[in-house]
C-alpha cells in the first residue's frame, strides 16, 4: 500500500 | 535532507527572491510572464495543501508557506501593483494546452487515485512545464534583461539539483519517484536551451538575446 505521506520534498 | 536537495531548495528561494527583487526594485514586470506566475502558484497551491493534513519538519513547512506566499505575491505585483508594466502582448502561451494534458495525466498516470495524491501528481506534471509560457514569451521578445535570465538560471538549477538528490537517495536510502524523477528531467530538459545561452553569453556580460 503507497504510503501518500510520503512525500518528503517540497 | 542531502546537500543537493537543500541546495535544490536554496537556489528556489533564490530565484524567487531575485524575482521580487527585480520586479520591486525596477516597479516593473516587464519580459516576466504573468502566465509562468500563474502556473507556479497553481502547483504549489496544489503540492503543499498538505500543509493542513500531515507534519514533516519545521523546515519543509516553512518553505511550503514560503512558496504559497511568494508566488502569490508575485502574481499581486504583476496583476495589480505594477499591471501597467506587465506585457501581456509577448505573454501569449496557451496555457490551457498545458493545463488539459497535464490534467489528464495527473488523472490516469499516479502513485494512487486520491485526492490529495492527484493533486500532488497534478502540482509536479505541472510544474514541468510551468516555465514554458515564460521561456516562449522571452523568444518572442527575443531577449531578457540579465536579471531575469538569472532568475531563470536559478530556477533552472532548483530541480537538476534534485535529480542529484534522487540519484544521491537512491544509492543512499533506495528511495526513488519515478513521477518526480520523470518531471523533473523533462523540467531540467526544457531548460537546456537557456543554460546554453546563460552560460555562453549572460555570463560574458552580453545581453540574453535569442534568436527570434
Amino acid at each position: 500500500e503507497f504510503d501518500s505521506w510520503a512525500h518528503d520534498e517540497l | 535532507m542531502n546537500v543537493f536537495r537543500l541546495a535544490g531548495d536554496m537556489s528556489h528561494l533564490l530565484a524567487i527572491i531575485i524575482l521580487l527583487l527585480k520586479i520591486w526594485k525596477t516597479r516593473s514586470c516587464a519580459g516576466i510572464s504573468g502566465r509562468s506566475q500563474l502556473l507556479f502558484a497553481l502547483t504549489y497551491t496544489a503540492r503543499y495543501l498538505d500543509l493542513v493534513t500531515n507534519w514533516v519538519s519545521l523546515y519543509n513547512t516553512v518553505m511550503k508557506v514560503f512558496f504559497i506566499a511568494t508566488s502569490y505575491a508575485t502574481i499581486y505585483l504583476m496583476y495589480l501593483k505594477f499591471k501597467a508594466t506587465y506585457d501581456s502582448n509577448h505573454d501569449t502561451f496557451r496555457v490551457e494546452f498545458l493545463l488539459l494534458p497535464v490534467t489528464i495525466l495527473a488523472l490516469v498516470l499516479n502513485h494512487e487515485f486520491s485526492f490529495m495524491e492527484i493533486l500532488w501528481t497534478f502540482s509536479i506534471y505541472l510544474e514541468a512545464v510551468a516555465i514554458l509560457p515564460q521561456l516562449f514569451m522571452v523568444s518572442k521578445t527575443g531577449e531578457a534583461e540579465s536579471i531575469t535570465s538569472h532568475y531563470l538560471f536559478a530556477l533552472g538549477s532548483y530541480r537538476l539539483l534534485y535529480i542529484f538528490n534522487w540519484i544521491w537517495r537512491y544509492y543512499t536510502e533506495e528511495y526513488y519517484d519515478l513521477i518526480a524523477i520523470i518531471a523533473g528531467v523533462v523540467q531540467t530538459v526544457l531548460y537546456c536551451d537557456f543554460f546554453y545561452l546563460y552560460f555562453t553569453k549572460v555570463l560574458k556580460g552580453k545581453k540574453l538575446q535569442l534568436p527570434a
